[in-house]
C-alpha cells in the first residue's frame, strides 16, 4: 500500500502486489536516502494527528516554517528562498523594525543572498527555565539552539533569533526601550558571564509582534564550533539606562503561548556536492 | 533502409502542429508496440501510508512517477527521444544479444519542498531537486 499506482495495473501492463515487510523496510531505507537522511528522525515533540488538524496547538518554530511552506505550496515549483523568506516576513505580524531578510529583499532585489539559499532551518529553545527567577540575572534571558545536527556540507547563509512582544502599558505607557542581544562567550560559576554585544532594536512598550535580530555570524561559529555555543542573552532597558524585566517589558517567555515561543531561523546553502554513499 | 527515406519524407512535410496526427498514424501499424512505448506512469509516494506523519509536516506523499515501456523503432513514437538513441535502436537491431535498446527514462524532473523534524525537534524545509518525473524519453 505504500506505493500506489493511479493506473490501472491492466492498462500499465503491470500486475501489483503488496509489499512484504521487509521490503516495505528496504523501500523506507531508499526514500530516505533520497531525501539525504540516514536515519528515521524520531523527534522528542514529533506531530500528534491532533496537532497536525489543530495548527493552534504547533509551537511558534513549526508555525512560521509551516507559513513559510504553505507560501510557496501552489506556486511554481521554481519559486526560491528568496520568495519564500519574502513571504514569510509578509506573515509574520513583525513590528516595524527591519528584519535582515526583509531590508535584504526591499534593497537588493538581485541579490544572491536569499535566491541561493536550499534549506531553511528553525530551531526550538532549549533553557528549560527562564533565568530571571535568580535575583542575580533578573534583568537577563537566556536562550540556547542546538546547531549541531546540521546536515553535511550546509552553510549558513542567513539566520535570525524571533522573539514576540506583547503590549504593556501602565507604568511604562509613552516609554521606549532599548533590546540587546548578546552572544554568550563563556560561563563563569563566580564571576559574571562574558558576553558580546550582537545586535541593539529600539521599541516602544506599546509595540506588539516579533522583533527579530541579525545572528548570522554567531550561527556560523555555533555551527563550526558547537562547544562555543553558549546560547544567547536578552537585556531590556529603558531610555535612560534603567534595567527592566524582559516579562514586565512584555517579552513572551517559556510560560507564554505555544505560537508565541522564541526561536531562531537559518538559511542554508550547499557548499559542496553531496554524493550517496554505496548501499 | 527504404522505410526510414519514406519516414523522413513525411517528416518534412508535417508541421509542429500536425504532430498528434503523426503519431496516431504510426499507432495503427503498430499499435500493440504503442501500448509498451515509453511513456511517464503515475506513482505516488505517500509519506502518511510509510507512517512518517509524525516527522514529516508537509506534504503528505508526492506524485514521484515513472517511466515505462520500450524504445523501439520508429523512435518519434516515443516523446523526447534523443538523437543518440536513434544510434542504439540500430546497433540493437544489428546486434540484439550483445547491445541494449535505448533507456526509457526522465527527461523533465521537477523538485518538491519538504517539511520536517529532525532528531532534536528543530524543522527543516528542504527543496529537493528532481524528484517528480514530468516527462520521460528514449536515452
Amino acid at each position: 500500500g505504500t506505493l500506489v499506482d493511479r493506473r490501472s495495473s491492466v492498462d500499465s501492463g503491470f500486475l501489483y502486489r503488496r509489499l512484504k515487510s521487509h521490503e516495505k523496510r528496504e523501500m523506507q531505507k531508499e526514500i530516505l536516502s533520497i531525501l539525504g537522511l540516514p536515519h528515521r528522525p524520531r523527534p522528542v515533540h514529533g506531530l500528534s494527528p491532533a496537532q497536525l488538524n489543530q495548527p493552534a496547538k504547533l509551537n511558534s518554530a513549526p508555525l512560521f516554517m509551516l507559513d513559510l511552506y504553505n507560501a510557496m505550496s501552489g506556486q511554481d515549483q521554481g519559486m526560491d528562498l528568496k520568495d519564500w523568506s519574502h513571504r514569510a516576513t509578509l506573515h509574520s505580524h513583525q513590528l516595524k523594525v527591519k528584519s535582515l531578510l526583509g531590508s535584504h529583499l526591499g534593497s537588493v532585489q538581485d541579490s544572491a543572498f536569499l535566491s541561493d539559499a536550499d534549506m531553511v532551518m528553525s530551531f526550538v529553545n532549549l533553557v528549560e527555565h527562564d533565568k530571571e527567577l535568580s535575583p542575580r540575572l533578573w534583568h537577563h534571558r537566556e536562550f540556547k539552539f542546538n546547531l549541531s545536527q546540521i546536515p553535511e556540507g550546509e552553510a549558513v547563509t542567513a539566520a535570525e533569533f524571533r522573539i514576540y512582544k506583547d503590549c504593556v502599558l501602565g507604568s511604562f505607557e509613552n516609554q521606549t526601550f532599548l533590546i540587546s542581544i548578546y552572544q554568550v562567550l563563556a560561563e563563569h560559576r563566580n564571576r559574571e558571564t562574558n558576553i558580546f554585544l550582537l545586535d541593539t532594536q529600539t521599541v516602544w512598550a506599546s509595540d506588539e509582534g516579533w522583533l527579530e535580530f541579525d545572528i548570522t555570524a554567531t550561527s556560523n561559529l555555533w555551527v563550526m564550533n558547537p562547544r562555543h555555543n553558549f546560547g544567547l542573552q536578552l537585556k531590556v532597558e529603558t531610555k535612560d539606562g534603567r534595567n527592566v524585566n524582559t516579562k514586565a517589558a512584555g517579552f513572551v517567555g517559556r510560560d507564554g503561548p505555544y505560537d508565541k515561543q522564541p526561536f531562531m531561523v537559518a538559511f542554508f546553502k550547499a557548499s559542496e556536492v553531496h554524493l550517496r554513499t554505496t548501499r | 533502409s527504404a522505410t526510414s527515406k519514406r519516414k523522413n519524407q513525411n517528416r518534412n512535410r508535417y508541421t509542429q502542429a500536425q504532430d498528434v496526427t503523426r503519431v496516431s498514424s504510426i499507432t495503427d501499424y503498430n499499435s500493440s508496440e504503442l501500448k509498451t512505448a515509453c511513456r511517464k506512469h503515475e506513482l505516488y509516494v505517500s509519506f502518511q501510508d510509510l507512517g512518517w506523519q509524525d516527522w514529516i509536516i508537509a506534504p503528505k506523499g508526492y506524485a514521484a512517477n515513472y517511466c515505462g515501456g520500450e524504445c523501439s523503432f520508429p523512435l518519434n513514437a516515443h516523446m523526447n527521444a534523443t538523437n543518440h538513441a536513434i544510434v542504439q535502436t540500430l546497433v540493437h537491431l544489428m546486434n540484439p544479444d550483445y547491445v541494449p535498446k535505448p533507456c526509457c527514462a526522465p527527461t523533465k524532473l521537477n523538485a518538491i519542498s519538504v517539511l520536517y523534524f529532525d532528531d532534536n525537534s528543530n524543522v527543516i524545509l528542504k527543496k529537493y531537486r528532481n524528484m517528480v518525473v514530468r516527462a520521460c524519453g528514449c536515452h
